[in-house]
């Protein structure tokens, strides 16, 4: 039995060299990888040398993010006890394509309509949408007016058909922005709710973006401002990830309150162990 | 059986090869009792910082140490704790002894890089330990 163990050793070795690495053994069996942290730290353990090549991301989605993640956690990682909201995932995507669909018109500030395609393959089953916005920036040196009133014409599409003329969903969306906040936020939740709940892998959307100046600057010329330099947006998902591996605030802080409304509350005991253990502590009380 | 008695009570309480000092030593907690200890690590030590951006440091912290033998509420230990105890010490000492190991845990938010270039915001439960206990 011996040398059959060490065949069956030498068989199995032999099957691992073959090409799948130990660490995708640890898998999940259905073959899609889990988005999250937990496959690179399995990746670490079998001392992967540089985890897979990433592609960089966006420097001012970067910008943007590192400011979310200072608003939600400590300096060490500790989520702050001040949120109130539910999602314990959000994650932002910049669109892997864009297509031009009409110029813009510089008189009106409209900006010109582009196809964005967004892929969504790393949004997983078990994370669920709770809102979704696009994420607009500008560049620094944009000379654009103070305030302003924009309304943006969002169409989706069908990626695999994105020349059909006929629009899926067409959403208006009146919003007025600062230029000190940098990015201009508008909630498209209602619109993609349907999608992302549907497990799509990819949203293509036609976007078309007017901005009127609130009063008019008699330095720029009348009515024109360049808008081109808006940046292309970003979309961005809050998400609940409902899997073990999350944080789920809202259950911690209710246990913590339960636990503090009846500190005697012993996990599991029976009904009669608790009235011992209350009968023990009362009789360790001092006599009055 | 006056006599047995009678001589019964003659008997020393405590052995005399073996002093009170000694004896009590047995009750007394171990030097390096079981407890919390940090471990402060930066991500680029791991050569993780290429896709993890935040947070720079981390430290989940580990329990090591001694379990005392009268483990009780201290530690919130259940009874099977010291059962597990004397069968090491008096029947079977194969049986391991009890360990110290984390009890609870705290969350760690984690800013990272997807592979295909989006950037994510998570909230890991159980990330750092915030208590030990011996099991």
């Amino acid at each position: 039995s011996q040398a059959s163990r060490v065949e069956a050793q030498i068989t199995s070795s032999a099957e691992l060299e073959s090409g799948a690495a130990p660490w995708s053994l640890l898998q999940p069996l259905d073959g899609r990888e889990r988005p999250g942290l937990l496959p690179p730290l399995f990746k670490v353990l079998y001392d992967e040398q540089g985890g897979t090549p990433r592609l960089q991301p966006d420097s001012r989605a970067l910008r943007y993010m590192k400011r979310l993640y200072k608003a939600y956690a400590t300096k060490e990682g500790i989520p702050k006890s001040n949120r109130s909201h539910l999602y314990n995932t959000v994650r932002l995507f910049t669109p892997c394509a864009q297509h031009k669909q009409s110029p813009g018109d510089q008189v009106t500030g409209t900006l010109s309509s582009v196809d964005l395609l967004f892929n969504l393959d790393r949004v997983s089953a078990v994370e669920h949408l709770l809102k979704s916005v696009l994420l607009y920036t500008f560049n620094n040196s944009l000379s654009f007016p103070s305030t302003a009133k924009c309304v943006c014409n969002l169409v989706i599409k069908e990626p695999e058909f994105p020349l059909k003329s006929l629009p899926r969903v067409t959403f208006n969306s009146q919003l007025e922005f600062q230029k000190k906040h940098k990015w201009l936020e508008m909630d498209v939740t209602s619109l993609l709710q349907p999608f992302v709940a549907s497990n799509k892998r990819s949203i293509l959307m036609a976007v078309n973006l007017t901005c009127m100046k609130e009063q008019p600057q008699p330095s720029a010329q009348d009515g024109t401002w360049n808008l081109t330099l808006l940046v292309r947006p970003s979309l961005l998902l809050y998400l609940n990830d409902t899997s073990t591996q999350a944080y789920h605030r809202w259950y911690s802080v209710h246990s913590q309150r339960r636990r503090a409304q009846c500190p005697h509350h012993k996990k599991g005991l029976p009904a009669y162990a608790r009235v011992e253990s209350a009968a023990v502590s009362r009789s360790s009380r001092p006599r009055r | 059986d006056q006599k047995t008695s009678s001589s019964e009570l003659k008997k020393p309480l405590v052995p005399t090869s073996l002093n009170l000092s000694e004896y009590f030593k047995q009750f007394l907690f171990p030097q390096n009792e079981c407890e919390l200890h940090d471990f402060r690590l930066s991500f680029s030590q791991l050569k993780w910082d290429n896709w993890i951006v935040a947070p720079h440091r981390y430290n989940p912290r580990y329990c090591k140490g001694d379990c005392p033998r009268a483990v009780g509420h201290r530690y919130g230990s259940p009874v099977h704790t010291m059962v597990q105890n004397i069968i090491y010490e008096k029947l079977d000492s194969s049986v391991p002894k009890p360990s110290c190991v984390p009890a609870k845990y705290s969350p760690l938010s984690v800013l990272t890089i997807e592979p295909d270039g989006s950037i994510a915001y998570k909230e890991y439960e159980d990330m750092i330990a915030t208590k030990c206990t011996c099991r």
